[in-house]
Formats: C-alpha cells, structure tokens, sequence
C-alpha cells in the first residue's frame, strides 16, 4: 500500500545515488498521510517522521531495492523498533502476591481483558483471584463473576461493599486467607479527565501496591490515543499496555501513539471476545497492520 | 473594494493540525481547507477573525442532513428502534438514556434483552429498565437472540407499547456470521411488521479514529442504518470521523452521548458540534 504510493514518488529518485533530505521530503510526505490515515497521533507522527529523515539521510542508494522499497524498509523498521523492544511478560512480586492493576476509558475491554489474563496466568502456574472495583457500571461486578464462573477462577464479591477501596481490602484479606498469589483489579471506565474518578484510581493503586499497572487500549482509538495514555500514565503510572479488538480491521495507529508518549511495553492483544482470544503482543505484525 | 484575504501556510498549518486532532481525517481535512481557500479566493471572507467562523460553517454543511418531517413522527405504533454497532460503543447505555427520554415524552417504552451473548448483558439492561421504569422482555443466557426479538415485538404489539427498543450483542463489521445473526434479527422484526424496524441506530465511540467510516459502511450494507448516534463526546475527543461519514453516507447523527448518567443524551445539533471541533 505505502509501497505502491511511494514507488511513484520515489521513481524521481531511481537514478540517484544516495537518498537525501530534498528527494526524501516528497516521501516522507506519503509516510506522513499513511500513519495519519492509519490514527497515529499527529505529535506521534512528526516525532516519527524526525526519526525517518534522520535514518536515511545520507543513505545510499540499495542496488537490489527500489529507492520506494528502501524507504518502507526503514519505515517499517522503526516502527518495529518503536513498537518492541523485547517480548515482556508480566513481573512477579518479589515477594508475597503478584497485584495486577486494570485502567483505562469506558468500554475499552477491561472487564472481558481481566478474565482473559486470569485465565492465561492460571495456565502459568499462578493461582489468581479476581475482583471488580467498578461500583458506578450496571452490572458490572455481575459480569467479571460471570466471567470467573466461566473460567473457574475464584472472583471476590465483595457483596454489600459499595466503596471501591473497602472491595479491594477485602480482596486482598481474601487472598492472603485462600494463599492465592495473584490479584487482578478491574476498575471502571475513566475519562482522564475526570478528576475525582483519576484519584480514586490513584487511591485504589496507593492500597493495593500492584506491580503492574495495565492500560487498557481499544485498537480502534484515533487521535486522542496519546494524550488519554499520556495522562494515565503521569497520574497513576502505567507498567503495560493491552491492545483490544485487534480482531477488527482498524490499523490501530493507537498503538504507536501509546507507545510513543508513555515508552511501556505493549504486552498482549485482545483478539476476540472469548477468554482465550488473547496473545502476547506482536511488534512486527502490528508495525505491517499500521502501514497498511 | 476589499482586498482579498491571504491565508498563510503558517496559518493552514495550524488549521489543518486541529482538524487532524479532532479525527476529521486527512480526504475531509483536505477539502475544508480547499474550500476555505475558495472562500478566500472569492472574498466570501475577508477578514482573519472570519477563518475559522467560516470552516466552521462548512464543516455544519457537511454534517447537516435534510430530514423530512415524517423522519421525526412516529407514524406506526409500535414504533421499533434497533441498536447496533461495535463492542463497547455504548448500546446498552445509549437505550437506557433514550427509554427515559420517551419516557419524558409520555410514551410507553419496552425494551427488547437480545445480547443473549455477553456475561451479564440482560443484568446490565435490566437494571437500566429498573431506573428508568418500563418493560423488558428478556431470556436466559446464551438463548436465541431472535427467540427474544420474536418474543418483544408480540410483547410490544400487545401491550399496545409505542415504542421497543432492541439491544443487540457489540460486534465488529469483519464477523461475517455475526453480521448474518444482525440480519436475521431484522428479518425477525419485519415478518412481525412490515415497516418494522423504524429506526437503526448505529452507535459509534466518539474515541474512535478513521475505523468509524468503515463501520458505517459495513453495517450500512447488511441493515439498513437510519441514523448515528456519537458516544462519550465528554472526553477528549472531538468525534470528528463522522464529518467525512455523513458528507459520504448522508446518514444522520440522531443523538449523542455526553455521559454515564440517565440524562447525558442530547439531540444532535450541526451548529454547537461543528463549532466546538475547532
Ligand atoms: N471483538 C472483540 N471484542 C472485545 C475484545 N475485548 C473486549 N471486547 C468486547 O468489548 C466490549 C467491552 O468490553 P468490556 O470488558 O465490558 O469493557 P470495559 O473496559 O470493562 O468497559 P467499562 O467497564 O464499561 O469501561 C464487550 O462486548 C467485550 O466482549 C476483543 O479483543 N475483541
Ligand atoms: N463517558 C461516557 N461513557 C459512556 C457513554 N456512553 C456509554 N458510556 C460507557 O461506555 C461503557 C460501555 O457502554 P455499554 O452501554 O456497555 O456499551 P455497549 O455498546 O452496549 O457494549 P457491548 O454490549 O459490550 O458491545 C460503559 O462504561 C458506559 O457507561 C458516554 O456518552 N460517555
Ligand atoms: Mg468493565
Ligand atoms: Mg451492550
């Protein structure tokens, strides 16, 4: 796709020996349109295509590559670069329970991504326990007990608990008592710009001492991907980051916006609506999706 | 005679970020901008402080849509409403707000459980019917979604209701048997009546980047979708993909949705929308 619209841009440059910044800014004009269309944050973009001109300025010329090709080849490399880094897992407590903290904006798929981790740990060896601190979505507590059900992993009520840091204490009494290792805390959807619902979430992270802190992604999510990951992550702190509905077909430039302002390491995909729709994540596969 | 306006391309450049951040995409960016230099060209604006006055104007023009004054009567009775759209977009919510706003309205509302499929989706539904105050009529989960559908509309018939709501499970446009599920749905509700459903509302997250374009089109193709309605425009989101997706499809944006609570749904209004994306 990119490839295609840049090999004619680039046909201008075939006889030339060494990609320089004049013939590239016609170029880097298409890359720029192809990560807008794909909803990278436009701050994103502009730090990216920086990257992009400095990479192949200067460049010479690949004998066995067209002057388009080579250009997708460095685009596509630093996007892998800026979307990697090494395969990270999730890091265990150093001692006593692993605490894994749940984040993001309504709907993103926290509730559904919670029974999806606590299924994929438990294959992990881990004995996990979940609870929902959501107390304000109808029937949302209902939905993760459902879920736990389902997958056969214990789930605290927390029954006539109406204040999200009481169901949270108590699910860690709960813990220590059943001398399971790993938590995992929903919490409701947040506008990070809601102030009073930003420090209830730094409340429940300051009790519950997680030692991850997963921001929950729609893949889908356009421009205001960087700044609501931006936010989350000077407010409470994010460890992580989990891309869901990658199963659409959204290019999922929300991707490189979250990375991009927070530097956390992607760590899984949602891939679906079943608990074992779910992967870790992949920077060179996502890197092609982006560009189309 | 006035002199004509010139627009710099430092000033272009600011313009054509904010439409950019507001998700308008680059195909509408660019045709707002080219517009405006028309305007400018031609001295329909003249002064600086004009400019963005002016592209607010087009962005309205793209986003109004001509409605008849049949589009807003409730000819039949009852008046069926089907919702739709992606995971997590804001159904459930979205028919909870608009059965208490016909509720306010004097009209008797029922509402229809067919997300047969997600964990406590008939919970979250029924508690809506709880705050608000009408019927629901709803089965056990995992049953047919369109056993529940077949079961509403003789509800609703019967029951002499004005108006049923139907939920329907979040699904992404690429599940080709889902899709197939939604028309057998719609089938469901027509062999009942005719003219029935009245109303598809597509819902789209106002979060939601360029997807938001082929998620019209792909519904649009399987139902036939009579309005939008933009969620969660109370972020940081401006909501901006439907500009491009009204001027392309001519579908409205009926409502939106401005919050969690029972009365953040509000009508939609071309002037207020357009003028608060710059
Ligand atoms: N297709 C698809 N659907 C998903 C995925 N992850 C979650 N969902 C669906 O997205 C919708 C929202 O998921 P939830 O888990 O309720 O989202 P949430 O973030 O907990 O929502 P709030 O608590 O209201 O903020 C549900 O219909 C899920 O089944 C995914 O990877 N693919
Ligand atoms: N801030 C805000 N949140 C909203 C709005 N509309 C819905 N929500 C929230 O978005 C989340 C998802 O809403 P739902 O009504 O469950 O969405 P849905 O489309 O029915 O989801 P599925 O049935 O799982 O596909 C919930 O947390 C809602 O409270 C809105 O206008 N503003
Ligand atoms: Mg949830
Ligand atoms: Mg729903």
């Amino acid at each position: 796709q990119l490839e295609s619209r840049l090999s004619a841009t680039l046909k201008k440059i075939r006889g030339l020996a060494r990609l320089t910044e004049a013939n590239m800014t016609e170029a880097l004009k298409e890359v720029r349109t192809a990560l807008l269309e794909a909803d990278v944050a436009l701050p994103v973009v502009k730090d990216f295509i920086a990257t992009i001109k400095k990479e192949s300025s200067g460049k010479d010329v690949h004998k066995s590559l067209s002057p388009g090709q080579q250009v997708v080849k460095i685009v596509h490399q630093e996007l892998v670069k800026l979307l990697g880094g090494e395969l990270v897992g999730i890091t265990k407590a150093e001692k006593g329970p692993t605490v894994i903290l749940m984040a993001g904006l309504q709907g993103s798929g926290k509730t559904t991504t919670t029974g999806k981790l606590a299924l994929l740990l438990s294959k992990e060896k881990y004995s996990p326990m979940i609870v929902s601190a959501d107390v304000y979505r109808p029937a949302a507590r209902e939905q993760l007990a459902v879920l736990g059900e389902q997958l056969e992993i214990p789930v605290f009520k927390g029954d006539g608990l109406s204040d999200p840091l009481k169901i949270v204490k108590g699910a860690l009494k709960e813990l220590k008592k059943e001398s399971l290792d790993l938590l995992i805390i929903d919490t409701a959807g947040r506008l990070q710009v809601d102030e009073e619902m930003m420090a209830e979430l730094e409340a429940i992270k300051k009790l519950a001492t997680p030692t991850e802190t997963l921001f929950v992604a729609d893949a889908m999510t356009g421009q205001q991907a960087a700044e609501v990951a931006k936010t989350f992550h000077e407010r409470v702190g994010i460890t992580g980051v989990v891309l869901t509905k990658l199963d659409g077909d959204a290019r999922g430039g929300a991707a490189l916006s979250v990375k991009g302002v927070t530097g956390c390491p992607i760590k899984f995909s949602g891939i679906g609506e079943k608990s074992d729709q779910f992967e870790q994540f992949h920077p060179d596969r996502m890197a092609q999706r982006i560009l189309g | 005679t006035t002199r004509k306006i010139k627009i710099d391309d430092e000033l272009l450049e600011e313009l054509e970020e904010a439409l950019i951040m507001a998700d308008i995409g680059m195909p509408t960016t660019t045709q707002l901008l080219e517009s405006l230099r028309l305007g400018a060209k031609n001295k329909e604006l003249t002064k600086p402080e004009e400019v963005r006055p002016f592209l607010a104007k087009e962005i309205r023009k793209l986003i109004t849509v001509k409605s008849t004054a049949k589009d807003e009567e409730m000819a039949e009775k009852p008046h069926v409403i089907l919702m739709i759209g992606v995971n997590g977009a804001g159904k459930t919510t979205t028919i909870g707000k608009l059965a208490n706003y016909y509720k306010n309205e004097g009209k008797e509302v029922l509402l229809a459980a067919a997300d047969t499929f997600r964990a406590a989706a008939v919970d979250q539904l029924a508690e809506w019917c709880n705050r608000v105050g009408c019927d629901i009529v709803k089965h056990h989960p995992n049953s047919d979604p369109s056993a529940v559908v077949f079961d509403a509309m003789k509800a609703g018939i019967a029951r002499k209701k004005d108006i049923v709501i139907v939920d329907t499970a979040g699904r992404l446009h690429t599940r080709t048997n889902l899709m197939d599920q939604l028309a057998k749905i719609r089938k469901i509700i027509s062999r009942q009546m005719p003219s029935a459903p009245h109303e598809t509302l597509l819902v789209l997250d106002g979060t939601t980047g360029q997807n938001a374009l082929n998620q019209v089109k792909e519904f649009n193709a399987v139902m036939n979708v009579t309005g939008l309605v933009l969620t969660k425009l109370d972020g940081s989101s401006k909501g901006g993909a439907v500009v491009g997706i009204v001027n392309e499809t001519g579908i409205a944006v009926k409502f939106i949705g401005i919050g969690e609570k029972i009365d953040d749904l509000q009508r939609f209004d071309p002037e207020l929308f357009s003028k608060a994306l710059l």
